[in-house]
């Protein structure tokens, strides 16, 4: 998570 | 437990192939549609003339930020395949990692016209010539003609949708923590390709594009090459203008 961190914030985006 | 019964009912795999196919058009970039209806709108001579003097670093940065909006479709895509978020987050991201460059490849098919061989980029259709100044001939060429095979395969917007799901969720990946759940979920979607094939009568596409796979990762391992080549180049530019979320995946 730590070397993908935007690719990481994206998964926690809501998929709205 | 390795012998989970997973409940693979008809009811269950018909439900997975909905979902899927849900997902791949809630999420596709452009819509099959607009791209037919666009088909002919090429890029004029000028147009064309303008790419080809930009500066090959003007080039390579346009392209990855093409690519890498092109990924974030993908990536939302991957969020509503069922089971993906039940995932680990290093599992989600290492799927990702490699899996997003080789469906934005599986649906470029979707943007090309085999007919004068061009790709739907900017806004119009243009041929290889379009990226001349990237220095990447061959890459080109090859991307070129792995769309011209997917194409030939006529796959429906549902049967591209399981095999983007399948490309995507690769229990072979390196680095993967749970394996062992990866490669059920994976079962699940080659029931349903199977399924969806068996329905449409097209069972013999399932060896051919199960071929493919092949080709999607040499096609990567040349994007990776052509970047390492590029940023030995220009270090700077790829460090203080390329896309953040493109350099956390290719470099």
């Amino acid at each position: 998570k730590e070397k993908h961190k935007i690719l990481h914030r994206l998964l926690q985006n809501s998929t709205s | 437990d390795p012998y989970c019964p997973y409940p693979t009912s008809l009811l269950h795999i018909e439900e997975l192939c909905d979902s899927i196919v849900r997902s791949h058009r809630d999420t596709s970039q452009f819509r099959l549609e607009e791209l037919q209806a666009l088909r002919w709108k090429l890029f004029s001579r000028e147009e064309l003339h303008a790419y080809q003097s930009k500066s090959v670093d003007e080039m390579w940065q346009h392209c990855a930020v093409r690519l890498t909006e092109a990924v974030q479709y993908v990536v939302e895509f991957a969020k509503r395949i069922p089971g993906f978020r039940g995932l680990g987050q290093n599992d989600q991201i290492t799927l990702l990692k490699t899996g997003s460059m080789e469906v934005v490849l599986v649906r470029m098919s979707r943007c090309f016209n085999t007919e004068n061989s061009t790709v739907f980029f900017d806004g119009k259709f243009g041929s290889t010539e379009l990226f001349k100044s990237l220095g990447c001939g061959d890459l080109m060429v090859a991307v070129f003609d792995f769309a011209h095979s997917v194409c030939a395969l006529r796959l429906t917007e549902q049967q591209m949708a399981l095999f983007s799901s399948l490309v995507l969720i690769n229990p072979d990946r390196p680095c993967l923590e749970d394996r062992g759940r990866v490669h059920r979920m994976r079962r699940d979607l080659e029931v349903c390709l199977s399924h969806m094939l068996r329905r449409d009568n097209q069972e013999s596409l399932q060896h051919k594009l199960y071929q493919k796979v092949s080709v999607l990762q040499s096609l990567c391992s040349l994007h990776v090459e052509k970047l390492h080549w590029f940023s030995q180049r220009y270090p700077l530019i790829v460090h203080s203008v390329f896309p953040p979320l493109y350099k956390e995946l290719f470099t």
